[in-house]
């Protein structure tokens, strides 16, 4: 499938990074 | 024993793998020996990795570039993806580079990761940050100047995303009309 994700989408994984 | 859900460990992969290159200016160097891949990625995990670890554009010294290209593609007029292309250019005053530098490179990152362009991703070949004392640009590239339509609506998703004000319009160029206008600026093949 097409994987298309919207700028709130992103945003939310922006400091969950470190974690992974 | 603690129960792990799939959401914290499977990485969100992306459309496209995408590739981060920096260019810094050395004028005893050749180009492309000042051309670096800093690190190619295709997860939204690793984008975040990446970008929070490096200098934001406008700590950058002047003279340096950040680009963002899909895997394969090298971030110059002359890669096979990008001879017949163009770019959406933003440029952006010497107040700007405080004010709006950026959020602009991180949204264009953002729409570029997330596959804003939906259908005319195909068109899309990466994007550039040219950090410069004359004016910052940035600079959105496409694989096909020929496509007008197709351009047009990358243009106007892009200036949308940045918020740029409808009266203040961003011009579309030819690679092809750049590297043959020595000096001056190329004309502009599309606006929006």
């Amino acid at each position: 499938g097409k994987k298309h994700y919207d700028r709130e989408f992103l945003l939310q994984f922006q400091f969950d990074s470190a974690a992974i | 024993q603690q129960i792990i859900s799939p959401d914290q460990y499977i990485k969100h992969p992306l459309q496209n793998k995408w590739a981060m290159w920096f260019f810094k200016n050395d004028k005893n160097k050749e180009w492309t020996a000042n051309l670096k891949l800093i690190t190619a990625f295709d997860t939204v995990e690793d984008f975040w990795g990446l970008y929070n670890h490096i200098q934001k554009a406008s700590k950058l010294p002047s003279g340096c570039d950040y680009s963002l290209f899909k895997d394969g593609i090298q971030p110059m007029w002359e890669d096979e993806h990008n001879k017949n292309g163009g770019r959406w250019l933003v440029n952006l005053n010497k107040n700007q580079r405080q004010t709006e530098l950026d959020n602009f490179w991180l949204e264009t990152l953002l729409c570029l990761i997330g596959e804003a362009f939906e259908d005319l991703t195909d068109d899309i070949c990466g994007a550039t940050i040219n950090i410069r004392g004359k004016g910052d640009k940035l600079g959105l590239w496409t694989k096909d100047a020929r496509r007008g339509d197709a351009t047009v609506k990358i243009g106007q998703k892009l200036k949308e995303r940045l918020k740029i004000p409808v009266k203040i319009a961003i011009g579309f160029q030819a690679h092809s009309d750049t590297a043959t206008k020595a000096g001056s600026t190329a004309r502009d093949r599309y606006r929006v």
